[in-house]
């Protein structure tokens, strides 16, 4: 499963 | 976690600070666009709904908090506090921002990277946030002379911005898969919004004179 691009930016 | 995007939380965080420091210490709201204030809570609420699915650090949750309740802070204030909503410029503050939500949220709509409700809240916000300054600037062009604290709030906003752009290049460069376009492009645009008003604050810097803004 490609791997969800996490928003780990505010 | 970058130098860059550190930079760029803090001056965001810092133009916060400012914009309730300016309504706190002189009770008024003058010069401030309460339009402006109501899009940026929009944009919050829209970005950070995984507030409590996703937990990906103390500081991001936190900051998600901070942003989140000043936001909705700040409108309250401009909104119901007796003293402070009389100083509200509302003959002033009449862009129509209900067109800036609609297009940012079709725009939302077409342009997404997963057609999920919460990716197209996330686009959404991104979009919106790039244009949600405008209202603001049109008041400072109308209102003329722009007092110290609201002028530094503004370039506070703007230079946030422009660090996030040189932390998506420092990611671009040193993570194999980074690609942010919907933001990066967003945020360019964002900025560039601002270039007129970071000119003739740098104008007035340099004289030491009133920021003034061409009507």
């Amino acid at each position: 499963v490609q791997n969800e691009v996490v928003k780990d930016e505010l | 976690m970058n130098i860059f995007r550190l930079a760029g939380d803090m001056t965001h965080l810092l133009s916060i600070i400012v914009l309730l420091l300016k309504i706190y210490a002189t009770k008024s709201c003058s010069g401030i666009s309460l339009k402006t204030q109501e899009l940026y809570a929009l944009v919050f609420l829209a970005r950070y709904l995984d507030l409590f699915t996703d937990f990906i650090s103390v500081y991001n949750t936190i900051m998600k908090v901070v942003f989140i309740a000043s936001s909705l802070a700040i409108v309250w204030c401009m909104r119901l506090h007796p003293l402070v909503k009389r100083s509200y410029d509302k003959e002033l503050d009449t862009f129509r921002h209900y067109f800036l939500i609609g297009g940012t949220f079709v725009l939302a709509l077409v342009l997404n990277e997963k057609f999920t409700l919460q990716e197209i809240l996330w686009a959404f916000s991104i979009y919106l946030e790039a244009v949600a300054i405008l209202p603001q600037l049109v008041l400072l062009q109308r209102s003329g002379n722009v007092d110290n604290l609201t002028g530094q709030y503004v370039f506070f906003l703007g230079a946030y911005r422009a660090f996030y752009i040189l932390n998506w290049i420092y990611r671009y460069l040193t993570e194999p898969r980074f690609t942010r376009w919907i933001a990066c492009v967003s945020g360019i645009v964002q900025t560039g919004i601002y270039a007129d008003f970071f000119y003739y604050y740098f104008i007035s810097w340099k004289n030491n004179s009133k920021l003034k803004l061409p009507a």
